[in-house]
């Protein structure tokens, strides 16, 4: 129905202006319907500013930029419709180490009352997780799980099975 | 309501039957490249009803059973399996845990079940509907595809925010 | 024949005149997400006659002059040079390096420059051809294109090929 | 003209096949034309077969294994026709870092006839450039360059300008 649309559309633009200038320490951001005057059909804008620039549309944002945006929009549908679990597949790939250490910080609080399993190869991102998973296929072609648990202290991976 | 574990035994490169347990916040999965991680992820769609190929990287349904090594002969048989934690009782099932199955044949033949007794589909999208399990869109995040919403096109973006409303 | 600079001087985020020299062998630009990697590569496609906007992530042409911040006024002229050293004479220019210049203003007119002198964008495809530079599609990867021709139709892989021979 | 296309098609299969064994160390690779009976519109197929796997089409290969395919094509065209300079933008940022390993030690073989220009955030391929620009935004919205010399012997970029 249209107030239901129109009230998540509101709550989701709130929280994606909020999320964004913490994920950029600053800038501003917004979702904005491309026909007012229809609701039920709009298609829906992306404005993303990241600190000090202004840029005329969100393809000439960068590869880290583009990703840091996305996460932001998927953070702020999440407040409003938390999935119980979540996989996140490599979406630090296109992130610097300090871009990669503000989401972290961000994912660690959604991820109290979620379950996020997220697959990379960062040191970073690995150093952040409870429990931690490796494939390996040393028969070629077949994979196998090892589970790793994390030595906090130590900061290594210790092998547990 | 959370995941506790989900099963591969024949999806794609998992050729023995592994369990993953999942605890709560944030567990990661590593390896080398072409080792199988984003196969977990395609296994986690399927079992929640995907229903095209393509969208697990396939051209047919088949696809997904595990097709042999230079070493090993394909199987004939893929099967996926995930666990949900049910001590609240949001899924209408009267289990502490609910186990949804899902599997396919090299003739295309799928079964589902839940608690090991078979369904249909749509009696585990029934489950699952209202819970923000199964509408994957923006549960599962895949690889390379992080910023797709933002080379959609404005009038198909639609959709993201239709399912969260 | 090789490449010894390129200059940037309000070409997107460019503001300041720049102008990066190139050794043999590698070069690696390193920097933080958004300061200016990417534009680089845009800029020597452009400059070598890039003739579509949104190759370059424009929507017009025009979108490659830097647009202004919040502490600094829009310029009204973008423009790229880069510099061959034309030792071997391989270029049709009797000069020991070649310079080839690309200006935009902000009314769309674009000016084009061999060593200083006004010339045509088909006077600098011209004095390219057969040389392999120009030829972007194998000499610039941009970024999160490097398996596009993996994902391209059969039919349309062909240019990489046709190029080649 | 029929023979040019095909006496090249022939040598880039070639150059394809040993390069992607040399870079995924085994398994087999190669190009094929969908209409032999048509070799001037032909489309061409591409077949790569990691070791021990026996992938049915090339999209149920992994990230990292598409980026390394996609690799080996791109250096077998070059040999065929190499470009003065090339720029490569964070063309490794799906792969591992023994992945990132083999194409480094190819990357420096090609790199003694063409200049390469890479962008890259990862350390390794930092570690065997010759010359490091590093870009930077103090002033936000504004780029600007400073240049950067490998002490290759302490293993340090050390600024030079
Ligand atoms: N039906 C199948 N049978 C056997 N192997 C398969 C099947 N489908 C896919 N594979 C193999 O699974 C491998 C890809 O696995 P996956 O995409 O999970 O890798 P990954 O660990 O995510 O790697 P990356 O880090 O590069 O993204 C491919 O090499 C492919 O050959
Ligand atoms: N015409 C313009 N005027 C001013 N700034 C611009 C212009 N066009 C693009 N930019 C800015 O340039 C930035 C993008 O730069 P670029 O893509 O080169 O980043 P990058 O260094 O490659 O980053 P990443 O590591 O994330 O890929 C954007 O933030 C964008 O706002
Ligand atoms: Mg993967
Ligand atoms: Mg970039």
């Amino acid at each position: 129905s249209i107030e239901i649309f129109t009230e998540t559309f509101h709550i989701i633009r709130k929280n994606f202006s909020e999320i964004f200038k913490k994920l950029f320490q600053g800038g501003d951001a917004s979702i904005e319907l491309t026909d007012e005057e229809n609701i039920l059909e709009s298609g829906i804008e992306i404005i993303a500013m990241p600190p000090g620039k202004k840029p005329k549309n969100i393809n000439i944002l960068s590869g880290g930029e583009r990703t840091l945006t996305a996460i932001a929009l998927l953070f702020a549908t999440y407040m409003v419709r938390p999935s119980p679990f979540c996989f996140l597949d490599e979406i630090d790939a296109a992130l610097d180490e300090e871009n990669i250490g503000r989401f972290l910080r961000m994912l660690e609080q959604f991820a109290k009352s979620t379950q996020f399993i997220i697959i990379t190869h960062n040191k970073k991102t690995i150093s952040i997780a409870e429990s931690i998973y490796g494939i390996t296929m040393e028969e070629p072609g077949v994979s196998k799980i090892v589970s790793y648990r994390m030595e906090k202290s130590e900061g290594k991976a210790v092998l547990t099975s | 309501m959370h995941l506790k574990s989900f099963e591969l035994f024949g999806f794609k490169s998992f050729a023995d039957k592994t369990q993953i347990m999942i605890e709560p916040g944030i567990t990661a999965i590593i390896g080398p490249n072409g080792c199988g991680k984003s196969n977990i992820v395609d296994s986690v769609k399927w079992v929640l009803g995907e229903k095209q190929a393509k969208n697990i990287r396939g051209e047919k349904m088949e696809d997904i059973i595990f097709n042999g090594t230079d070493q090993r002969k394909p199987l004939s048989v893929a099967e996926v399996s995930i666990t949900i934690d049910n001590s609240n009782k949001i899924l209408d099932i009267d289990t502490e845990a609910v186990k949804v199955s899902r599997r396919i044949f090299r003739d295309g033949e799928s079964e589902y079940l839940i608690n090991k007794s078979p369904v249909r589909l749509k009696d585990i999208e029934k489950l699952f509907m209202d819970t923000g399990i199964g509408k994957t869109s923006y549960s599962v995040m895949e690889q390379g595809k992080i910023d797709m919403i933002l080379s959609t096109r404005a009038e198909d973006r639609r959709y993201l925010f239709e399912e969260a409303a």
